[in-house]
């Protein structure tokens, strides 16, 4: 992430990623954490759905849109995203 | 996005408003049923589905003003964040239902810095509502990011990318036009032409021909995106990829398709590229590429780019089985990469080698049934996965299995 970020700003981006489907949700038993490359992977698709340049990055556009209002589906399947991975 | 939903079974939707916002002095409850119906008419002007309220509890879109953990598994958060969400069609009791975060402040004709307009959301919400999912494009109102208010409720007008959208899940609601983009100034409508001038009698040839899909062959047929397109003329009709048609009236090539030059007056063959998906457009010795439904610069360019050696293609299409590109003229094929752009040696080959086929096909394409689907005339010839011969029971009748004719509309006395 950039170096300015927050632990809090990546943690809220994460919870959003996970939210709206560009991250699998943690597993709970496990408390198994996301890794730096999905992270990144997971930014760069949500910056292409949200029509950002694709930085993998969550910088200042990326945190800003989602402190954007907004519905609250999300906008890429589990099913999907299992697929993505296993590519 | 998300994968294609359930749609409805049916076409008559009960609604009611269940719970209102607790805060009235912002939107009383008439306003907001007001706001609710019109939100929902934007939906069934323009497809067969149609909205009716209710007063009894078991109607299919169940509208509630509620706030954080409700119960259904997407909890609202307070003002801003999540505003609003709604259920895909299907066969569980939740679906359809509609739900708005009451810690928003719901407004209609404030300004963006006042509030959420309760029409633009309930608008994308119902969208969910019907099966639409969530897309990326900017002018869509299925954008999952609120855009602000979008003006009169009266007078809103979907993007063309979510009456498309719609559409393929619905069809189309008679005396709709779906070729008809708002705002797009190609799109505006073309003065009524005096069919009786003598001038003016070829341009009624061509429109009553491409207007009559059941007795008409095509000049080009072609997969697009997964969907089927049949060229006629200056037209062309869309089929869904459950093979529903779009609409029954064609639309114009010219009007879609931006950037072909305007005396064109039909096409050869027409594919979607393997690799980079952009569609080429054949006619006589030059193609035009298009990347999504605008033209690329620099075109046209003559066929020769490919190591064509004639004077145009009949038909083009890409084998699902090997995602070659052949192309076909007369009696000859030929076989080119599209991913290092060049014909495989060994090529032209004399088209009998495809078992069954006719010779000068009018066009030809993939389908997503792994076959390949040759046309020519009134009929079409199905080769299915690998194979190089045409399947028993072939030739059929395009018109009735593709286009939705009847057999009688087939089987007029043109078709001798």
């Amino acid at each position: 992430a950039a170096p300015s970020l927050t632990t809090e700003q990546l943690d809220t981006g994460v919870d959003w990623l996970s939210k709206f489907g560009y991250l699998p949700p943690p597993d709970p038993v496990t408390g198994q954490l996301q890794t730096k490359e999905a992270l990144t992977k997971a930014i760069k698709v949500m910056q292409k759905f949200g029509g950002l340049k694709e930085t993998g990055v969550l910088d200042q556009a990326t945190l800003g849109l989602m402190k954007t209002p907004r519905c609250s589906l999300p906008d890429v399947s589990q099913a999907e995203g299992a697929t993505r991975r296993r590519r | 996005s998300l994968t294609p939903q359930n749609k409805w079974n049916k076409r008559h939707l009960s609604w009611r408003v269940r719970t209102y916002p607790k805060d009235s002095a912002l939107l009383g409850r008439d306003t907001v049923r007001a706001l609710m119906y019109y939100a929902l008419k934007v939906w069934s002007d323009i497809t067969p589905l149609n909205f009716h309220e209710v007063a009894g509890s078991d109607a299919d879109i169940q509208i509630d003003f509620t706030k954080a953990d409700h119960n259904d598994g997407y909890p609202f958060d307070g003002p801003g964040g999540t505003v609003a969400h709604a259920f895909f069609p299907g066969e569980r009791f939740t679906a359809g239902d509609t739900h708005f975060d009451d810690d928003e402040a719901w407004t209609f004709r404030s300004p963006d810095s006042h509030g959420m307009d309760l029409f633009a959301v309930a608008v994308h919400e119902f969208g969910h509502a019907i099966g639409l999912v969530h897309t990326s494009a900017m002018e869509s109102i299925m954008r999952p990011y609120y855009q602000g208010p979008v003006g009169d409720p009266l007078k809103y007008d979907l993007p063309y990318e979510d009456k498309v959208r719609v559409w393929q899940l619905y069809g189309v609601r008679d005396s709709v036009s779906h070729t008809n983009q708002p705002g797009n100034p190609s799109q505006t409508p073309e003065p009524p032409v005096l069919l009786d001038l003598p001038e003016n009698r070829s341009t009624l040839l061509v429109a009553q021909d491409a207007l009559d899909r059941c007795t008409s062959h095509f000049d080009a047929v072609a997969q697009i995106r997964g969907e089927a397109f049949f060229f006629k003329g200056k037209y062309f009709w869309r089929l869904t990829r459950e093979k529903h048609l779009v609409s029954l009236r064609p639309a114009q090539i010219h009007r879609f398709w931006r950037g072909l030059p305007p005396n064109l007056d039909s096409v050869d063959a027409v594919y979607e590229r393997p690799g980079d998906h952009k569609i080429v457009f054949f006619k006589g010795q030059k193609y035009w590429v298009f990347k999504d439904n605008n033209v690329e610069e620099g075109y046209p360019r003559p066929i020769s780019d490919f190591g064509l050696p004639v004077d145009g293609v009949d038909a083009a299409f890409v084998w699902l089985h090997n995602d070659k590109t052949y192309f076909f003229k007369d009696n000859n094929y030929w076989r080119y990469d599209d991913h290092f752009r060049r014909m495989d040696l060994g090529f032209p080959k004399d088209t009998t080698l495809w078992k069954g086929l006719p010779l000068q096909l009018d066009d030809a394409m993939r389908w997503s049934d792994g076959s390949s689907y040759f046309f020519k005339g009134k009929e079409y010839w199905r080769v299915p996965g690998s194979d190089m011969e045409v399947e028993a029971g072939y030739p059929r009748l395009i018109a009735k299995d593709w286009l939705r004719c009847t057999e009688m509309q087939s089987d007029s006395p043109d078709s001798d």
